[in-house]
């Protein structure tokens, strides 16, 4: 059997949030390190990769492998069903053919249960090779939203260019361009609202903000994200899902035709 | 003009 018990239910509530938009069929791996997921948007332009470690949740029980397909629109009506505050178990029988979606209330005196049949997906899996990145920035989660919204008032694409100054967005379209340029924070009250760019060498890359509009719905999951950047390597956008695992997106670069 | 690459291009299927 395989059971997996989250205190902090609302973890799973914003992570399919975050992702029912771009994806629209996932299939959940479950192992006993924990629960993972990869998938692409119908494009094949960009993938999203989920980890959650065993130890976030309490408990976790995984007996031997299974693949969970699920329909991430239903999940997400599913999980609409519960609170903010619910505790979370999600449970599969070894012979059966759905997932069992449990929401308890902290108190434990009101319990709901959904039981959702599971889909056959047959999705096509890349490899991700470790990547040692020309430029790695970090920035709170609610400025590269704003600046991915900002953006697309001009155009359809955004040129980020890092530099040991800092990281700079640009677009430009029919009604004109503009930019939004963001220095390395050098003293902040958080670490949270801090910008830094670690930089092995200057990189300016292409994208289109479709995707990194889609992207930055995970905000609520974490007050920071880090973009990774490369010359012609897809941009990793990652939010850190408390201290369980984190939320990966790749976006392919657009390049000179 | 710039073109689209798909994720493929970049990474190989497992």
């Amino acid at each position: 059997m395989f059971e997996a018990r989250l205190p902090q239910g609302q973890i799973l509530k914003k992570l399919i949030e975050a992702v029912r938009e771009l994806v629209t069929d996932a299939n959940f791996e479950c192992k006993p390190s924990g629960l993972s997921l990869q998938a692409m948007d119908s494009s094949h332009v960009s993938l999203v990769s989920l980890l959650m470690r065993a130890d976030g949740f309490d408990p976790y029980q995984c007996d031997r492998n299974r693949t969970l397909g699920i329909n991430l629109r239903t999940l997400a009506s599913v999980l609409k069903c519960s609170s903010n505050d619910d505790i979370i178990t999600i449970r599969a029988e070894d012979d059966g053919d759905s997932a069992i979606l449990i929401f308890e209330s902290p108190s434990s005196d009101r319990l709901s249960e959904f039981d959702l049949k599971l889909v056959d997906i047959d999705n096509e899996q890349l490899v991700i090779p470790d990547t040692q990145y020309d430029a790695v920035v970090r920035m709170p989660s609610a400025e590269f939203q704003r600046i991915v919204r900002d953006m697309q008032i001009l155009g359809d694409s955004v040129t980020i260019a890092c530099s040991k100054d800092g990281v700079k967005f640009s677009a430009n379209g029919e009604i004109g361009s503009g930019s939004v340029r963001l220095k390395q924070s050098s003293a902040v009250d958080s670490e949270d609202d801090a910008v830094t760019v670690d930089l092995q060498q200057a990189v300016s890359l292409t994208f289109a903000l479709r995707y990194l509009s889609l992207f930055s719905k995970a905000a609520p999951l974490s007050p920071t994200v880090t973009l990774s950047f490369s010359k012609d390597v897809p941009l990793l956008v990652e939010f850190r899902i408390a201290d369980m695992g984190h939320l990966r997106f790749y976006l392919a670069p657009k390049i000179d035709e | 003009g710039m073109k689209q690459p798909v994720l493929s291009h970049f990474f190989r299927p497992s």
